[in-house]
């Protein structure tokens, strides 16, 4: 499986509108400016798939993900990440999208292949897929240093999740 | 249990002394249980010694050496059972220009196997991708778009993949 | 007490002001007192507002963001009361090209002031020094040698021994 | 006043001789591959001016600066820091040179212009001379942060040290 794109709304930089940020298989360069909103391309994927306890998203509450600016606040922030799923999904359908939205209230609603799912229902998808419950796959700035910092006993933690 | 563990172990640890070879042809890197007997009662040390150097505390290296070491664990762990796909931003940040070229190597012969998704700041790592995505900043907001990897600016000539 | 205080904190936000106006134009950065009567009983807070960008909390600010505004608050206290040298060590790991060669004007400039020691990984700093020290590694010993600013190829890791 | 050269034996990876790293004037880049020992330079100075308490040197003991390499040790580090006073320093010298030198047993010795003397000698000398206490003007890799991350008193603090 792979992330083919992920279609956002009021996510964090990518203010109040519909946009579509393709990825695709194989290795994917992402650049750009400082501050043009890379990093916030791994936000969304941390936010859509739940694994926040595991990464920071630089935003104190759910809220703050919601774009504002000058005053304007959008009404929600929304993260569809659209997967390929080649086999990789216990579904059957050909692509597999997993879905959150964080509304003004700060109330979270997951779908997964567009019904509405509870969070431990997409825990368990991401898990069948094989993306790991402690997120490594997943390097935010500076964080690729854990792998020096961790303790001995959380690295045979992570080795024995692997058996 | 134990049997499972051990075979991941010895698995990684294969991996992760050929991969960091690769990445630093006369230093070594691997894994080591601190409790030979029983090891799901004891840790597991990450161990490395660059190129000339003793085997020292993971501490005392520098910030590239730690970086390499990092990232041969963490491509040694994928190789054994891959994610569908991988999440790298910065990763280069304190690496020199001869470094991370090798890890645009290594980045590109493992994104056969997974899905490898990198930001970077400098063109090294960009110019292995396959596909590059630019973001731009507009009065605050963020526009997305598609690039050719020889629009590039640097030389794309000297880069052979 | 309190008076020299304020001397002090009006000048620094004054510089803090101008400098990141130079680094990102319509931008801005400034300090704010927590106590407005009684500044000695409260801190003293960092504001950033980013091009085109609401004043955020410095957190959520990205890495490349977060550097720009504390250099700049480096060099308002420097050029109050500079120290008789400066030792930056990678400062420039997470800016992109255009915000390090920014970095690296404001810093040619101070270094009338004070001296700048500046270790970098990247040719972008390494352009404006005034002289180059290189370094290498042979066997775990290192070995140090000048360079011609004029000698830096693409590569500032592969330097001629 | 700017340090115009730096004289180290046997400390981290300069290995066990006598080694002069040449700076001076203006600005002075500092460049090489990984892992060469660039930041090591910043060690030496942190060590000779007995900054370790504001900063990390990356060793958990003194001893761990002294050079070793395959089973053979350095018999003792020494740092000597060669400022050109032009006036900073409160001595009438042309040249001020800091000095300190760790034994095998872990024990310092401190020296000014070549002469003995205990650590707040050198500490008060620095303050003359204009270097900070909290060494604010020495930013080690990944130290830049530190700006954003201080609480606002700790910025108030840094303020009136300069009053
Ligand atoms: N809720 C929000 N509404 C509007 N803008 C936001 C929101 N949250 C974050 N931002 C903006 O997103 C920007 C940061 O984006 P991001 O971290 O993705 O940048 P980046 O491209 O990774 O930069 P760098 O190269 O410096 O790491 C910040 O300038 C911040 O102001
Ligand atoms: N006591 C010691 N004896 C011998 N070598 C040492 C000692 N202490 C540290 N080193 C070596 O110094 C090296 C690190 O040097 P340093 O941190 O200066 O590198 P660097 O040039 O800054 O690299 P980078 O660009 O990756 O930051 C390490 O490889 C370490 O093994
Ligand atoms: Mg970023
Ligand atoms: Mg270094």
């Amino acid at each position: 499986a792979y992330i083919d794109r992920i279609n956002v709304f009021g996510f964090k930089s990518y203010g109040s509108r519909k946009l579509t940020i393709p990825l695709g298989e194989g290795f994917i360069g992402i650049v750009g400016p400082n501050g043009s909103g890379k990093s916030n391309i791994g936000d969304a994927i941390v936010f859509a798939l739940g694994l926040a306890t595991a990464k920071s998203m630089r935003a104190l509450k759910l809220t703050d993900l919601i774009f504002s600016s000058k005053g304007k606040t959008a009404p929600y922030a929304e993260v569809e990440i659209v997967f390929k799923n080649n086999g990789a999904f216990p579904l059957n359908t050909e692509e597999v999208s997993i879905y959150r939205r964080v509304d003004l209230n700060g109330k979270s609603t997951y779908k997964i292949n567009g019904r509405t799912a509870k969070y431990y229902e997409v825990e368990e998808l991401l898990s069948e897929a094989g993306i790991p419950r402690q997120a490594y796959n997943i390097i935010t700035q500076g964080d690729i240093f854990r792998f020096i910092k961790m303790t001995p006993y959380e690295r045979r933690e992570l080795l024995s999740e692997l058996a | 249990k134990e049997k499972a563990f051990l075979e991941v172990f010895n698995k990684v640890n294969k991996n992760l002394k050929a991969i960091f070879k690769e990445l630093s042809p006369s230093g070594k890197a691997y894994l080591e249980l601190e409790n030979e007997k029983t090891p799901l009662d004891g840790g597991v040390f990450l161990k490395a010694r660059p190129r000339g150097k003793d085997v020292k505390r993971l501490e005392i290296m520098s910030g590239g050496e730690k970086t390499l070491t990092a990232l041969a664990f963490l491509f040694a762990v994928q190789q054994y059972k891959p994610a569908p796909f991988y999440y790298f931003d910065e990763v280069d940040a304190h690496l020199d220009d001869a470094n991370a070229r090798k890890i645009g190597q290594l980045m590109k012969k493992f994104s056969k196997e997974a899905q490898f998704i990198v930001v970077t700041l400098r063109d090294t790592l960009a110019h292995f991708s396959d596909r590059l995505i630019g973001v731009s900043s507009r009065e605050g907001i963020s526009q997305i778009y598609t690039l050719e990897v020889s629009e590039l600016l640097g030389d794309t000539s000297e880069i052979k993949v």
